[in-house]
């Protein structure tokens, strides 16, 4: 494990910290994008299927357990949580986000690493995952005062898989470890599909205003 | 296939 992958681990887990700070003081969800939430449900619960057949580390399982419980608490929370539920904008988070599910499906059946259940179901996890933040960035764009706690998640969510790219490029260099072609492209569209808001997220940082997105 | 020094990646 080098540094830049570490570092990606944490962020990432800094991210679902975030998002269950932001829903937990303030009991609302105003802002998030359920669809987006549900879609990360689906990618850890798809991606971490050997959670309880091959035990690789300590480390390894207890991250994979707190994503997957995480994100499904979440998804309870704004589905069903009496004061959270409230607060969710049904009608501003309208991408089709079952489309997304659909694409990365058929993307994994035709690009599989091999043709087998569990290396369909991880190819879908990468390629699904790449896009799950679709429904997020555009209900970002329609809600107008969107709280810091939500940019910072954001922010975190999408820098981990800009640091898992440059663990790739590392052990690249470093080890002669060509990586899997899946991870770096859906890793890099996935990063390239923030670049934008972090465009934004920088401008609002320097002038200390609140983060807007243009509409 | 998923050689084993990526398998361990979240």
């Amino acid at each position: 494990m080098n540094i830049f992958r570490f570092a990606g681990d944490m962020t990432h887990l800094v991210s679902v910290l975030l998002l269950l700070l932001k829903i937990y003081a303030t009991k609302s969800c105003s802002g998030i994008s359920l669809k987006t939430q549900e879609l990360y449900a689906l990618v850890f619960l798809t991606r971490y299927l050997d959670l309880f057949t091959d035990f690789i580390s300590i480390y390894n399982t207890v991250m994979k357990v707190i994503f997957i419980t995480s994100s499904l608490a979440i998804v309870w929370c704004m589905r069903a949580h009496p004061t959270v539920r409230r607060s969710y904008d049904r009608d501003q988070d309208t991408f089709r986000h079952h489309f997304l599910v659909l694409l990365s499906f058929i993307m994994a059946l035709f690009f599989p690493d091999l043709f087998t259940t569990r290396e369909v179901l991880w190819a879908f996890s990468i390629y699904l995952e790449a896009v799950a933040i679709l429904p997020q960035l555009v209900l970002l764009q329609r809600c107008r005062n969107v709280d810091n706690l939500t940019t910072h998640y954001i922010f975190f969510l999408g820098s981990y898989r800009a640091l898992y790219v440059l663990n790739w490029i590392y052990r690249y260099f470093t080890e002669k470890h060509a990586g899997r072609w899946i991870s770096w492209i859906s890793g890099l569209v996935q990063t390239v599909l923030y670049l934008d808001f972090f465009y934004y997220y920088f401008i609002s940082w320097k002038s200390s205003e609140k983060l807007r997105l243009p509409a | 296939a998923q050689d084993d020094s990526t398998k361990d990646e979240l």
